[in-house]
């Protein structure tokens, strides 16, 4: 739900977490 | 025998620790589809081994207890399995 999106993003740490996990899938998916 | 048994326990937490994940990440399931490959790819010695249970049982524990970081135990996680895969590229130590 949008509420435990919003719940997530209230943690600097976990949005950090977050974008790091979706740049690595990103990388991963651009290498093939 | 003990390294079965190991493997079994490891399993089995690494199962729960998906589970529980998976629904705090609803809006990012390629995440844990992310995981499940890290897991895949990493070697049988170290998936079961001591240090794995340790890792995932500290993660679990913690990601139940701290809801609002599931995404940093995932990323913790990850991190421990890439750097024991089993496609690792060796090193090069001969000149």
């Amino acid at each position: 739900s949008q509420m435990a999106e919003d719940d997530d993003d209230d943690d600097p740490e976990n949005r950090i977490a977050k974008k790091m996990l979706l740049a690595q899938i990103k990388a991963n998916y651009s290498s093939g | 025998k003990e390294t079965h048994v190991l493997q079994a326990e490891n399993q089995k937490l690494f199962t729960e620790f998906v589970e529980y994940c998976s629904a705090h990440t609803e809006d990012c399931p390629e995440v844990m589809k992310f995981l499940h490959a890290k897991h895949a790819k990493a070697s049988p010695e170290f998936l079961a081994s001591v240090e794995f249970r340790n890792t995932l049982g500290r993660c679990l524990t913690r990601a139940q207890a701290r809801r609002t970081k599931t995404f940093v135990y995932i990323n913790e996680l990850c991190t421990v399995l890439k750097q024991h895969s089993a496609k690792r590229r060796p090193t090069v130590t001969a000149v």
